[in-house]
């Protein structure tokens, strides 16, 4: 990997493209749209322009085919690999294949998203390597993000920057300045407030963004991945996260859906009631589960659900105030887990180590991540 | 995850066929036709470390079953390292 003896870039910053073919998957305008919104991605944070032509022989020429296609790259069939892109260079160099066994898609999380397949192998097309950062655009296998809202990651920003150089002729508007590239959440920074925590079969699983740290008691480093990478259906920015071991279900909740998981399964979809949380319940900041009273806690603001999972009710005199059963707990609960006897409650940076009810520790959040 | 999901688990030799052609489009490993078989395996492990690291997975230079799960997820059909 490190030792690249070469670089591919195109000499001119004005770049023609071509749309050959198309996919029955998708509207004409739709393929159009997607495509010129993919090359889009990569004009605004460098010098490059694109140009369509309609006929004759462009520098990114495009088109949809089936298997073996006579580039010495056959497809697979439907899954596997979804498109490839040749980088800079005459003839088939730029060019970019899409597999047409595959189904793409304009909007709907329906098949492959086309204008995120695009925007990626149109990365390659202008000279840029697989990325193993996790999130970048770059990187090599597939994950769902809303269109809609994508911004080029900063990985896949300073990459092509290195090759071109940024967007000299649109100065940044200091009272509306380009959405900063998302960078991905640092694991040491000592104010990470988390999003949720799990246990997961032994593991402990650690959310943050669209990201998730994974700490394994038997390795040393500290892995993070994309939440959509092993759970696709699951969204960014969860609420709350908590293991039943008992039934070893994982349970991923935000706003008033839940998602019950079996390792990379979701095998249940259920809402807050599910767990006796009346319906004003819109949203929680925390939840875990004491595998000593075997009760679902769900954290709000500064107070607390108990439900009991065996007895299927949410038990008496609650809500409570967290601090009449955590003493010390004053602020608002936003994680929580449990791990050998001992319950920790995440404020902010800041976790309240709790044993039999009582205040044994204050940590830093970062302190479980192996800083 | 101990994952064990899907309906029929795949035999091992089609794993390892699968990991075979991945390894060979993806991470340039050699075509050997000479039978010297410690050698292939060697090779193998040693792409397979190679995939390992840059997912970011345990890198054992064996097939284990995240491994396979990675070398299974819809993807670029571009190599991840330099011809």
């Amino acid at each position: 990997l490190k030792a690249r003896a070469l670089t591919y870039k195109w000499t001119t910053n004005s770049l023609t493209y071509r749309i050959e073919n198309y996919t029955p998957d998708m509207s004409v305008a739709e393929v159009d749209d997607s495509i010129q919104r993919a090359l889009q991605v990569w004009a605004r944070v460098t010098p490059l322009k694109f140009k369509r032509i309609y006929s004759g022989i462009a520098d990114i020429m495009i088109s949809f085919v089936v298997g073996d296609h006579r580039d010495g790259s056959p497809f697979d069939g439907p899954n596997g690999f979804l498109a490839h892109a040749f980088f800079p260079g005459v003839g088939i160099g730029g060019d970019a294949h899409f597999d047409d066994d595959e189904t793409f898609s304009f909007r709907s999380t329906r098949g492959y998203n086309l204008f995120l397949v695009a925007a990626h192998e149109f990365g390659h097309s202008l000279g840029l390597e697989h990325s193993n950062v996790p999130g970048a655009l770059m990187y090599p296998t597939y994950s769902y993000t809303n269109p809609d809202t994508f911004v080029l990651p900063r990985d896949d920003v300073k990459r092509i920057q290195a090759l071109y150089g940024s967007n000299r002729d649109k100065p940044v508007n200091p009272d509306k300045p380009e959405p900063t590239p998302p960078v991905n959440p640092d694991a040491c920074d000592p104010n990470l407030a988390l999003d949720a925590v799990t246990t997961l079969r032994g593991e402990k699983l650690f959310f943050k963004n669209r990201f998730f740290w994974r700490i394994h008691p038997q390795l040393t480093e500290t892995d993070q991945y994309l939440i959509k990478f092993f759970w696709p259906e699951l969204p960014d920015n969860i609420d709350a996260a908590f293991e039943n071991p008992s039934t070893d279900l994982v349970y991923i909740i935000k706003g008033q859906k839940v998602w019950a998981l079996s390792g990379y399964d979701v095998v249940q979809r259920l809402s807050l009631s599910s767990f006796g949380l009346p319906d004003t319940v819109k949203k929680i900041d925390a939840a875990v589960y004491d595998v000593d009273t075997e009760k679902a806690l769900f954290f709000l603001g500064k107070s607390y659900y108990s439900y009991d999972v065996n007895g299927k009710v949410m038990d008496r005199g609650f809500p409570k105030p967290v601090e009449q059963s955590f003493p010390g707990m004053t602020t608002k609960v936003t994680a929580a887990f449990q791990e050998n006897g001992n319950t920790y409650l995440f404020s902010g940076p800041d976790v309240f180590q709790y044993n039999s009810g009582r205040l044994v520790n204050v940590l830093k959040s970062n302190s479980f991540l192996r800083c | 995850f101990r994952a064990h999901s899907g309906p029929v688990a795949p035999s091992e030799t089609d794993d390892h066929e699968f990991a075979k052609n991945y390894l060979k489009k993806l991470y340039n490993m050699e075509e050997d036709n000479t039978p010297s078989f410690g050698r292939k395996v060697n090779e193998m492990s040693l792409k397979l470390g190679e995939m390992q690291e840059f997912f970011g997975l345990k890198v054992t230079g064996t097939l284990d079953a995240e491994t396979m799960e990675m070398m299974k997820k819809p993807r670029c059909g571009v190599p991840d390292v330099a011809a």
